[in-house]
């Protein structure tokens, strides 16, 4: 969705879990 | 030191990106410090035996991240026309 093309990339922050691509885009 | 490879073995799969992530993170914040966060989510996204052999080798890695420097650039471009229009 143009929503989730915004916040894109998701972003790895040390020690928080990586969601990867779900965590932009549920 | 134990070959990259040894940093996955025990680790199980939904593990493996975490334990990748957190030592390339701590590569390209060399490199890049202001957008490391983003560049490491954008190489994750990669076969996690890519993102090994940028752990291992320094000029991959640099190949890969001027790479997704480039992409980033691109989409944010793109964003900024779409805000425009």
């Amino acid at each position: 969705s143009n929503g989730s093309s915004i916040n894109w990339p998701p972003e790895f922050h040390p020690g928080v879990p990586w969601k990867g691509l779900q965590s932009i885009d549920p | 030191e134990s070959p990259a490879t040894s940093i996955l073995a025990p680790a199980p799969s939904g593990d493996q990106k975490q334990m990748l992530g957190e030592r390339l993170f701590c590569l390209i914040q060399t490199m890049l410090p202001s957008l490391a966060a983003k560049i490491t989510g954008m190489l994750l996204e990669l076969d996690n035996l890519d993102v090994l052999h940028m752990l291992e080798s320094p000029e991959f890695l640099r190949s890969k991240v001027d790479e997704a420097v480039a992409v980033l650039q691109d989409h944010e471009a793109k964003q900024v026309v779409h805000q425009v229009m």
